[in-house]
């Protein structure tokens, strides 16, 4: 995180919503606010009172273009608010682009509630965080806001500024605020590996790793960022190169994207891969480009789908030991890179060769998601 | 999807943004010209700061960062 190195002096700050945008109903708006707000409220000793005349320190605005502050808005897209650190006059104030499309929780248009609480983290003297996942991270993805829990980082920043929230309640029980996956971590088991257009992608959480063949540092990013309509905590991946597409796997439902496009038809669910009803969830996809047949991993068992028959291969499920040896743990992940098979089970990646079955080398990790 | 080359255009947006968001100053008289640029200086401040491949050149994911919607810090904020 990163502070202007101004705060408020005091713990009792006053807002008001000087208009609204046409996007959302008034409702909407005020919810969406008074959410954000809350955001630090629960984190911090500082109360919010909303005023409904004269001046506030947070004064809230929906403008267009210029209007002002000598800080113009540029149409839709590309910036979407701002909001001045804390002081007299500007200072506090929150202004939102209202040639954007704002929403109260739609992934379609821009979620007022999360630009807010990002804008009121300025207002109160948190700068920009270099932290991907981090609610002051400077680009907008979409989040929930029904389950939004303030990230680790917002909460040391503004209480490096205004110190714990003394007041709270200790019988609630607040949900842990999420960190931000470590590919340093030795003991990290991945949710997912799968490659996308030459890339491997590493999936942990809500977040993902992309790394390119001509880099050595791999880029941490929200998995929304990439796939705004994409689950997280998803349980497997795969490419299909024949259609170009990354299926991404979570529960009984699969999703599908085309670069970084939704596929039409999706989300589907496993009986649409031949997987049998009983099947609640899978541990891994592998897709072979050599046999065109896809893996799916269920505890010590694995089903063969046939890419271009679009069928289930008969004789299946198997054991997962008869087609790779010596595994006796759960698949978490799979890919190919190469010609060689990379199983995942835990933080260690065992290297195959699928045609003689013979495994290679036991690996670690941080050998294709490197700690830099 | 990685771009196939830089536009003029792009090089055009990339400063404006540079200016923008890290306080990139035109660049003038002939000490500048003998070092590194003052655009790929900030634009590895920017590749550093997103946890971006720091090339200090304008590739196809520093200019796809820079497309993103994202919030326009006030420049009164940086004076302060």
């Amino acid at each position: 995180f990163s502070i202007y190195g101004r705060k408020w002096q005091k713990r009792s700050l006053t807002y008001r919503i000087e208009n609204y945008t046409p996007d959302m109903s008034v409702a909407e708006v005020d919810a969406s606010i008074g959410k954000a707000l809350q955001v630090w409220a629960k984190v911090t000793p500082l109360r919010f009172t909303r005023i409904y005349s004269g001046i506030a320190d947070i004064m809230i605005s929906f403008v267009r273009r210029e209007h002002g502050d000598f800080n113009s808005f540029d149409g839709p897209g590309n910036t979407l608010a701002h909001a001045f650190a804390p002081g007299d006059g500007l200072g506090g104030d929150a202004h939102f682009d209202d040639d954007e499309s704002f929403t109260f929780r739609s992934s379609r248009g821009v979620v007022l509630f999360i630009v807010a609480a990002h804008e009121f983290g300025h207002s109160l003297g948190l700068g920009h965080s270099n932290v991907p996942g981090a609610l002051m991270y400077p680009t907008y993805s979409y989040r929930n806001p029904d389950t939004f829990v303030l990230p680790q980082d917002d909460v040391r920043g503004i209480q490096y500024l205004y110190g714990p929230n003394s007041r709270k309640d200790p019988s609630v029980d607040d949900p842990k605020p999420p960190t931000t996956p470590d590919a340093c971590d030795s003991n990290m088991v991945l949710d997912a590996v799968t490659t996308h257009r030459g890339e491997i992608i590493f999936f942990k959480d809500s977040f993902l790793w992309r790394s390119f063949p001509q880099s050595q540092t791999p880029q941490q990013s929200l998995i929304r960022s990439l796939w705004p309509s994409a689950p997280v905590d998803i349980d497997a991946a795969y490419e299909s190169r024949q259609l170009d597409t990354v299926f991404l796997f979570k529960g009984r439902k699969v999703w599908a994207f085309t670069g970084n496009q939704p596929v039409r038809g999706y989300p589907k669910t496993l009986t649409a891969f031949g997987l049998p009803k009983g099947v609640r969830k899978i541990d891994a996809a592998l897709h072979d480009v050599n046999s065109g047949k896809t893996l799916f991993f269920v505890g010590n068992n694995y089903f063969s789908y046939d890419e271009s028959r679009k069928t289930m291969e008969q004789g299946y499920p198997r054991l997962v030991n008869q087609a790779f040896a010596g595994l006796t743990r759960r698949v978490t992940a799979a890919f190919q890179h190469k010609g060689y098979t990379y199983i995942y089970s835990g933080p260690y990646v065992y290297e195959y060769d699928l045609g003689t079955g013979t495994r290679h080398r036991e690996l670690r990790n941080s050998y294709f998601l490197r700690c830099t | 999807v990685p771009l196939s080359e830089v536009s003029v255009e792009d090089e055009s947006f990339a400063k404006n943004y540079l200016k923008k968001f890290f306080n990139l100053t035109e660049e003038e008289g002939p000490a500048v010209r003998r070092g590194i640029s003052p655009v790929n200086k900030k634009l590895a401040e920017m590749q550093r700061f997103f946890g971006l491949q720091i090339t200090g050149s304008l590739d196809a994911d520093t200019l796809a960062m820079m497309k993103k919607p994202r919030c326009g810090v006030p420049d009164e904020q940086v004076a302060r």
